[in-house]
């Protein structure tokens, strides 16, 4: 049997808005230890990873180890019929199960709701991320980040984003023109939503579709931070912590110049 | 026009 009970509906609401419209269907591997999920996009450009750890849930079982073939549109349209502050179960058998349940509890306990999701079979593969060093990482305000990505979106379809000791540019231009956005690292951490901390072992220089960074900002109701990672030749990594218990990962190739 | 290469190219199949 596998039971999770989480005390904050509102969380699983804002990890579907999260995913649901970068991977519709997605592996959603229970173990002891966390439910984990693994997807990407339709045309295998992005990748989305989401770790929960059983301590974010006030009731946690899984005497076996079960996937649960997920269609994010249905969870998404059951998960709208949730408030913030409900309790939610999700609940399926441990053997092949073809359904997934979910109830809703309202706070005051007065109304309880379930309904029952049948589970999709995806045949995707499951990807391993090496573990990488990265040659910078950029930590930010994830409100900052989603406007950034969402202005240049006017000027360009890419953008290029150079990291520096001092700084880190946003640079994007189409016919409109051309736009640079500049955030200088915060010498005094005051208040961590509102700096920008660049962490430099070498400089990058790299572009990405914007198309993808305004999918993943998505998750920005998930924390008020976000991480950057970058390398040259590898994929960036946008980082969203799920508080102390989790995080979603996205990643997104550079573009690379024929 | 710059190439946007899969995420296929850089994770292998676990």
């Amino acid at each position: 049997m596998f039971e999770a009970k989480l005390q904050q509906g509102g969380l699983l609401k804002k990890i579907l808005e999260s995913v649901k419209d970068l991977v519709v269907d997605g592996l959603w591997d229970c173990d002891g230890a966390a439910i984990t999920l693994q997807g990407m996009d339709s045309s295998h450009v992005a990748l989305v990873e989401m770790l929960l750890r059983a301590e974010a849930f006030e009731h946690y079982r899984c005497d076996r180890n079960v996937t649960l073939g997920m269609n994010h549109n249905h969870l998404s349209k059951i998960l709208k019929c949730a408030n913030n502050d409900d309790i939610v179960i999700l609940k399926a058998a441990d053997q092949n199960p073809d359904s997934c349940s979910l109830i809703l509890e309202s706070k005051n306990g007065e109304k309880t709701s379930d309904f029952v999701v049948s589970l999709v079979r995806i045949d995707t593969d499951q990807l391993g991320i090496p573990e990488t060093e990265y040659s910078a990482h950029v930590k930010m305000s994830s409100g900052e980040f989603q406007r950034i990505c969402r202005d240049l979106s006017q000027f360009g379809d890419a953008v290029q984003i150079t990291c520096s000791k001092q700084d880190v540019k946003f640079s994007s231009s189409g016919e409109t023109g051309k736009a640079n956005i500049t955030l200088t690292h915060s010498a005094t951490v005051d208040k961590e939503e509102e700096s920008v901390t660049v962490d430099l072992k070498e400089p990058v220089d790299l572009t990405f579709a914007l198309r993808f960074l305004n999918l993943f900002t998505k998750a920005t109701p998930i924390s008020d931070t976000v991480t950057l990672s970058l390398s040259q030749e590898a994929p960036l990594v946008v980082e969203y912590k799920i508080g102390d218990s989790g995080h979603i990962r996205y990643f997104l190739a550079p573009k690379i110049q024929e | 026009k710059p190439k946007q290469p899969s995420i296929m190219n850089f994770f292998t199949k676990a």
